[in-house]
């Protein structure tokens, strides 16, 4: 495992931490997207099917176990946590799901390297995982109030698929040359929705105000 | 040849 790759892991986890820090310690999820929460047990569960099917590394098992009990664990905490559901940016929240699952599937019903469920499955989760933060931006776009560990989070989050980009530029070119289009496409989509809010974020950071994206 | 990569990645 190369440096990047290890840099991107530990960003993803880092990001899920801070969430979960804000969560428990403030006893409150305002600002934070339940619809993204929600789309990433839906990448993780489509994603991690191979979990008890192929063993990679003990590494790869751990993380993955950890995606899917934190992602379930924060929208356990968003949905039912009788404090933190009151603090849910409810009304805000109002990208729909299915504006962005449908059409994933139906992409990666077409375009794919295999025809079979698991791939498929593993597809779609990359399709998804791509776009699945735009509920969360268009709901940082409605907020007056951007806390810091809600901001630090989604930069976290973003930086991470930045840094598997450059994990894969190196493997291309370490390792046996074959071309990825499905991962590296939409790694590069990924990041490139983060443009605006990387910008945002970093020009507040260095200016020591507080986040507030453009509406 | 170039073989596929197993989806060792996350």
């Amino acid at each position: 495992m190369n440096a990047f790759r290890l840099a991107g892991d530990m960003t993803h986890l880092l990001s899920i931490i801070l969430l979960l820090l804000k969560i428990r310690a403030t006893k409150s999820c305002a600002g934070i997207s339940l619809k993204t929460q929600e789309l990433y047990v839906i990448v993780f569960m489509s994603r991690y099917l191979d979990l008890f099917r192929t063993y990679y590394s003990l590494y790869n098992s751990l993380m993955k176990i950890i995606f899917l009990g934190t992602s379930m664990c924060i929208v356990w905490y968003m949905r039912s946590h009788k404090v933190v559901r009151q603090t849910y940016n409810n009304d805000e929240d109002t990208f729909r799901h299915f504006f962005l699952v449908l059409p994933c599937f139906v992409l990666a019903l077409l375009v794919h390297r295999n025809f079979t469920f698991i791939e498929i499955l593993w597809t779609f989760s990359l399709y998804l995982e791509s776009v699945a933060i735009l509920p969360q931006l268009v709901l940082l776009q409605k907020s007056s109030n951007i806390d810091n560990l809600t901001g630090t989070y989604v930069f976290l989050l973003g930086a991470y698929r930045g840094l598997y980009l450059f994990n894969w530029v190196y493997r291309f070119f370490t390792e046996n040359h074959r071309v990825r289009w499905i991962p590296w496409l939409s790694g590069l989509i990924q990041t490139a929705i983060y443009t605006d809010f990387f910008y945002y974020y970093i020009r507040s950071w260095k200016n020591r105000e507080k986040l507030k994206l453009p509406a | 040849n170039p073989t596929h990569k197993p989806k060792d990645e996350l």
